[in-house]
């Protein structure tokens, strides 16, 4: 463990306690895409099947379980006890085109040609992509509330956070996960645009409004 | 270096 993947982490647990909080306070799921949270739930599950058979860490372990019982929270919030404020008409990406590729790539790229391991490989390659819904609902609304801006900067944070992890790993230990790198990336790279918009305008305490 | 999983990130 080294500081840049804690600070990641713990990023990644601020942007779901930030989420939580957001639909309790609000009562509402406004803005917030379901698509999304429903792949991230997907990514949890396939990735943490681990649990059955590996042990790494008190720490590791407790995560792991929090990510899987929180996703799932999320989306039971959101389908139930605050379905009414849920929109599905402008939650309208196709997630089959976030599956369907995730799928084939797993099956070419991944380190060993097993099972659990094509699906830890699946939940990577999903996780890069699975923000796109939610990005994209952003997109179409053109505005979003000031907490659901602070979630997803969270949750970008936590992502840029693993990258400067890698390079210490890369100088510090003998292994690299190329697969995660890549990955991890591509998943940084699709926040930019959002970090942007995030840094001058939400920061310097004004809306969250994409120009027209 | 190796190309393998880091088994111990999240």
């Amino acid at each position: 463990m080294n500081l840049f993947r804690l600070l990641g982490d713990l990023s990644h647990l601020a942007s779901i306690f930030i989420l939580i909080h957001k639909i309790q306070t609000t009562r509402s799921c406004r803005g917030i895409s379901f698509q999304t949270q429903a792949l991230y739930v997907t990514v949890f599950v396939a990735r943490y099947i681990d649990l059955f058979f590996r042990w790494i860490s008190l720490y590791n372990f407790f995560m792991k379980i929090f990510f899987i019982a929180s996703s799932v929270y999320i989306l039971y919030l959101m389908k139930y006890r605050y379905r009414p404020t849920h929109d599905p008409s402008i939650d309208t990406f196709k997630v089959e085109y976030l599956v369907g590729p995730a799928v084939v790539l797993s099956l070419i790229f991944n380190y060993k040609f097993e099972f659990t391991e094509i699906l830890w490989t699946f939940s990577i390659y999903l996780e890069a992509v699975a923000i796109l819904p939610q990005l994209f609902m952003l997109q179409r609304t053109g505005e979003a509330e000031t907490i659901t801006t602070h979630y997803l900067a969270a949750l970008g944070a936590y992502r840029a956070l693993y990258i400067p992890n890698w390079i210490y790993r890369y100088f510090t230990e003998d292994v690299v996960d190329p697969i995660a790198i890549v990955a991890g990336l591509v998943q940084t790279g699709l926040y930019l645009d959002f970090f942007y918009v995030y840094f001058t305008k939400v920061l310097q305490g004004q809306k969250f409004e994409l120009p027209a | 270096e190796k190309a393998e999983r880091a088994k111990d990130e999240l």
